[in-house]
């Protein structure tokens, strides 16, 4: 099964 | 102080709509450019990114940048109040505690005002920078939400492939699987019913379709959607306003 990723994995906080 | 007059209300209420079910609370952002908001959903996911330019307004004017913490379910409750045709006015003092939400009818002297109580919203901002994407699909608005519906009732996955002639929407689940697959063409007479594939690179992705039905709530902002794609990125759904967007970055699953 894939596995859902997080926007913070791929983008900064700021 | 801000001032801003649709001719219409519908575009608010659409707004609203389209992105009350993927977000609860959002700071609405005040600029003499417009309004625009940037909002993550609960599970980090998805993120959308609004922008009203000013010329979505009859009437627009905001002296100082001015932040309107929103809780949409209440203020979905006010919107839904006026007719869609009235015009809808937003009014909010400098360092405002609430929003006033004016509605006119315009055949009638009725004029309705509600005011909604602000919040003081912390949020996280997300860093996008531009990205470069392998593919780009531009399609009917509508049939992209019917796919997003039908390969739902399969699967909790969505998968989009984007190869040269085609782009391919497959959804693989318990009972069983199914794939809807689209080629670009050209319609003249309504290019809005137009489909347009511009690939780079050959692209395979699986989003979770939870969050692309809640994405699809975007449908009635406009006729056609525009997704934008790159290999193990978010990607990128746009619903473009009259002046402005509704977009929607949504993260990707990956095979373990």
């Amino acid at each position: 099964t894939p596995i859902q990723n997080d926007l913070t994995e791929f983008y900064n906080i700021i | 102080m801000l001032e801003g007059k649709f001719e219409e209300s519908s575009l608010m209420k659409k707004v609203v709509d389209a992105i009350k079910d993927s977000v609860k609370l959002c700071n609405f952002n005040c600029t003499e450019h417009g309004v625009t908001v940037q909002a993550v959903d609960d599970s980090r996911v998805l993120l959308i990114s609004l922008l009203i330019g000013e010329a979505s307004f009859e009437e627009y004017r905001c002296d100082r940048n001015i932040t309107l913490g929103i809780d949409l379910e209440s203020f979905n409750k006010i919107i839904k109040n006026g007719n869609s045709s009235d015009f809808l006015t937003l009014i909010a003092e400098d360092s405002p505690d609430n929003v006033l939400i004016i509605f006119e009818d315009k055949k009638k002297d009725r004029v309705s005002e509600y005011s909604l109580k602000l919040m003081d919203l912390d949020s996280d901002f997300l860093q996008i920078d531009d990205m470069e994407f392998d593919a780009t699909i531009t399609m009917p608005s509508s049939e992209f939400a019917k796919i997003t519906r039908d390969l739902k009732t399969l699967s909790e996955s969505l998968q989009i492939i984007v190869t040269k002639e085609n782009v391919k929407f497959s959804s693989d689940g318990d009972f069983g699987t199914g794939n809807v697959v689209l080629k670009g063409f050209v319609d003249m007479d309504k290019p809005d019913e137009s489909i347009k594939i511009d690939m780079a690179r050959p692209i395979n992705l699986t989003f979770g379709a939870k969050y692309i039905a809640d994405i699809v709530k975007g449908t009635s902002l406009s006729e056609s959607v525009t997704i934008k794609l790159a290999d193990k990125s978010p990607a990128l759904f746009e619903y473009k306003l009259p002046s402005g967007f509704l977009r929607f970055y949504l993260a990707p699953k990956f095979d373990e």
